[in-house]
Order: structure tokens, then C-alpha cells, then sequence
């Protein structure tokens, strides 16, 4: 089953019993899941649960060597999408996307590899 | 002989009598002796803005671009004190090859501080030093502490 | 001596930095 991973993450990260929820506080840091994929198409969704005011959050997909203690997209291991505005962020470079999304919003990341 | 903690907590008060800044031999501004320090003493805390080690970089990058000088102290492996816009006077304190304190991170409360201790007894007058340990980099910045035994190189 | 630098200021104990949503970017949209 892929969960979210307990050890490759900020620690300072807070990971439900279940490993499917996390809640972050102060300033950005990353998380990724137990699994990884190296070909071929696959996708995902997240859902907001809670997103009080002042919090956002920058999701998508990160190779192994992207920093843990820096937003995902903060350099070339990780692609996302922000929360404020809709933004997606490569290499700390933020270019428009979308609007933004927020609390109660389901978002979805498809990823296609090569099959080879 | 009393608790860390405890020595800590008088230690924001004390300094300010014991320590000043002044224009310093070695470098600029050093950090002096107002009276006579007994070894082992708590000096001075080296306060500042606690930062993640991420920001580290591009703060440094910040302020040679607007040419101010850079005052940071790695307090563990997440966890830097920049003191360069927001600190007290121990950012003042310059390095020597042959110091007379030295540096401690002394873990209070659950809170981790970086504290600057005496070596030996220092006579009221003396500048206080401490060994910086900087890593051994291509870039080498000059060493101008005046001791006997200088290595010629913080790096 | 933290007059001569109106930029700085002086500090009694740590202060803990509160990162901006924004601090790791270099451009925004």
C-alpha cells in the first residue's frame, strides 16, 4: 500500500496513525510517499482537509535527491503546484498555472514516464 | 559549580556588565573584558535570528550582494544563528588561533544556545577570542589574530 | 555600537525566524 513515508521527510512534519494525512506548521518542508515510480503513466490525488489562514501548500512530484527542508520545487528534483494562487514551481522559479485552490479542493498529479 | 540552566538564566544581565565592544588589533570591532573573567565562566551567549540551515545560502548571497558582512554560527545540522541584522555583541568576538574562549552549544530547557565560555582566567583590558573552525575551503580568508602559533588561515 | 548600524538591532536572547510563504522563490508568477 503506498503511504506517506515516515522516514523520508522532515521530521518536524506531523503524520496521521493511518499514514495518509499530514499536517505541517511554520515554514515549508516536504514529505514523500513510500513508493516511487520510474516508468509509465500514474496519478494521484490529495485532498485538503484544513488550510487555516497564513498556510499553504506546494504539491506534486519530487525525485529522490530534492531537499526535505524546502518547499518541492524549491530546486531541479521536484515540480509543484501552490496553493496560493495556483502557481507551479520548478527550480524556485514560479510561473502561473492556475487559480488557487484550498481547503476541501481535490487535486490530481499524472505523471508520464517514458515506458522504457 | 551550579546547573547550566541556572548559570544561563543570569547570563543575559551579567554580560552586559562584564563584556564591551571596542575597536579591536585584530579585526575591527572585538569584544573586551569590562572585568576580570575566571576560567571556565559563561561569557556571553551568541544571540541572534535561529534560522533553518536551508536559508543559510542565500542569506549569505544577500549580504555580499549588498556588501554586509555575514555573522552566522551553525548551531547543529538544522539549525543556524545569523546574527548579522538582528544579535548582540558576542558577534563581535574575533577569532585567534591561540583564544582564550571557547565555544559550547548547551542544549537549556529542550532549547539548544550557543554559548561562549572562558578558557582561562582573562585579566579586565584583554579582547576576547575564540577558535571559529571554519572548514577547510580552496578560498582562504587570512588569519590576522597576532598569536604566536597562527595557522595563517581561518579556512 | 548597534547605533552605528540603524539597520540592526540588538537582541537579549534568540529570536526565532518566521519564514514568508515565499522565502525559497526566486520569481513568482
Amino acid at each position: 500500500q503506498v503511504l506517506l513515508a515516515l522516514h523520508d521527510r522532515a521530521p518536524q512534519l506531523k503524520v496521521s496513525e493511518d499514514r495518509l494525512s499530514v499536517t505541517g506548521e511554520k515554514g515549508y518542508c516536504m514529505i514523500r510517499a513510500t513508493h516511487c515510480v520510474s516508468k509509465g503513466q500514474w496519478y494521484y490525488e490529495v485532498t485538503i482537509d484544513e488550510m487555516p489562514e497564513g498556510s499553504a501548500t506546494r504539491l506534486g512530484w519530487a525525485q529522490e535527491y530534492g531537499n526535505l527542508q524546502a518547499p518541492l520545487g524549491y530546486d531541479k528534483f521536484g515540480y509543484s503546484w501552490r496553493s496560493r494562487k495556483g502557481t507551479k514551481f520548478h527550480e524556485c522559479h514560479g510561473k502561473h498555472f492556475s487559480t488557487g485552490y484550498g481547503e476541501g479542493d481535490v487535486l490530481g498529479f499524472l505523471i508520464i514516464l517514458p515506458e522504457v | 559549580s551550579l546547573p547550566m540552566a541556572m548559570r544561563f538564566r543570569h547570563l543575559r544581565e551579567t554580560s552586559k556588565t562584564s563584556v564591551g565592544v571596542f575597536r579591536s588589533d585584530i579585526h575591527g570591532r572585538g569584544l573586551f573584558c569590562l572585568r576580570d573573567i575566571e576560567a571556565g565562566e559563561m561569557v556571553i551567549e551568541y544571540a541572534g535570528e535561529v534560522i533553518r540551515n536551508t536559508l543559510t545560502d542565500n542569506r549569505e548571497k544577500y549580504y555580499q550582494s549588498k556588501g554586509i558582512g555575514c555573522y552566522m554560527f551553525k548551531v547543529d545540522d538544522n539549525f543556524t544563528v545569523d546574527a548579522t541584522l538582528k544579535g548582540n555583541a558576542a558577534r563581535f568576538i574575533n577569532h585567534s588561533c591561540e583564544p582564550n574562549c571557547y565555544s559550547r552549544i548547551v542544549d537549556i530547557l529542550g532549547k539548544k544556545h550557543i554559548i561562549i565560555f572562558a578558557f582561562r582566567r582573562i585579566p579586565q583590558g584583554e579582547e576576547l577570542t575564540y577558535d571559529y573552525k571554519f572548514p577547510i575551503e580552496d578560498e582562504k580568508i587570512h588569519c590576522h589574530c597576532l598569536a604566536r602559533r597562527c595557522r595563517k588561515y581561518l579556512n | 555600537w548597534s547605533a552605528f548600524a540603524p539597520d540592526f538591532k540588538e537582541l537579549d536572547e534568540n529570536v526565532e525566524y518566521e519564514e514568508r510563504e515565499s522565502e525559497f522563490d526566486l520569481s513568482d508568477e
